[in-house]
């Protein structure tokens, strides 16, 4: 099964 | 006061319309330097990254930074009535709950304005890291626009594995398997018609088709688009506009569960 990642897991809230 | 006029307003209409597929309300900062945007698309998948030099601009004064609060439908809306050649001005008062737009044209003599009522949208900013990325490949955008529509009837999902061999668009579905393999080439006199790739290690990722195919919207922009891939992060896709801003996307990429 392949999953769509979310972008928020990458980058950082300022 | 924020004051700016554009002489290539088509530019600010080609930027709407590659990413208002993406987000319906979104945040124009305004600053003394430039126009620039940072938004995620809903589901939270993809990032859209824009800046647009004040040097862009034919007169630009920003007195103070602010925000504007734009519905991209409305804004997509109004640009539909903006003629090829047409300059654009933009005006907003420091405390604004309008924006002012402008086309002018010195041809045919018209004027056009519009009064958009502006929103207060909570802006979640993310902190992108400045990265080296393992994989840079620059490709003429139209070539990139081509393959990842064409790719759409072999499934949902593309492999982009960047090796020594070239850089390769994979697709599979209930129909079978389709590959394309872009190599390296500068043979073309026309720079942007050059294909290179800079590779320190090779890199396979996995992204959703109709995010790419969102992307290739911003075709307009540039001639060139640059691609950066490093394992495990959201790929960079980057339509320079000339020397005076950029549109980027990141999209995060599918992973085996």
């Amino acid at each position: 099964c392949v999953l769509q990642a979310k972008i928020l897991t990458y980058y950082s809230y300022w | 006061m924020f004051e700016a006029r554009l002489a290539n307003g088509n530019i600010f209409k080609m930027i709407v319309e590659s990413i208002r597929e993406l987000v319906v309300d979104v945040n124009i900062d305004c600053s003394t330097e430039e126009l620039s945007i940072q938004c995620m698309d809903s589901a939270h998948v993809a990032l859209v990254s824009m800046s647009l030099s004040q040097s862009a601009f034919d007169h630009f004064r920003c007195d103070r930074s602010l925000s504007l609060g734009l519905n991209l439908p409305n804004v997509s809306k109004i640009f539909k009535m903006m003629g090829r050649d047409d300059t654009m001005v933009l005006k907003a008062e420091d405390s604004a709950d309008k924006l002012m737009l402008m086309f002018e044209n010195d041809k045919s003599g018209t004027i056009a304005d519009f009064e958009l009522k502006l929103m207060a949208i909570e802006a979640e900013q993310l902190g992108v890291p400045d990265t080296a990325y393992k994989c840079s490949i620059s490709m003429p955008s139209s070539e990139f626009q081509r393959i990842v529509r064409d790719l759409q009837v072999m499934g949902d999902t593309c492999k982009i594995s960047c090796t020594k061999e070239g850089l390769k668009f994979s697709a599979t579905g209930q129909i079978g398997t389709g590959n394309i393999l872009m190599r390296q080439n500068v043979a073309s006199e026309k720079e942007e018609d050059h294909v290179t790739i800079d590779m320190e290690e090779p890199v396979e990722l996995n992204f959703a088709l109709r995010y790419l195919n969102f992307f290739t919207k911003a075709t307009p922009l540039s001639p060139t688009v640059i691609l950066k891939m490093s394992p495990g992060l959201p790929i960079v896709i980057e339509y320079p506009i000339e020397q005076l801003g950029h549109v980027k996307y990141y999209l995060a990429p599918k992973m085996e569960e």
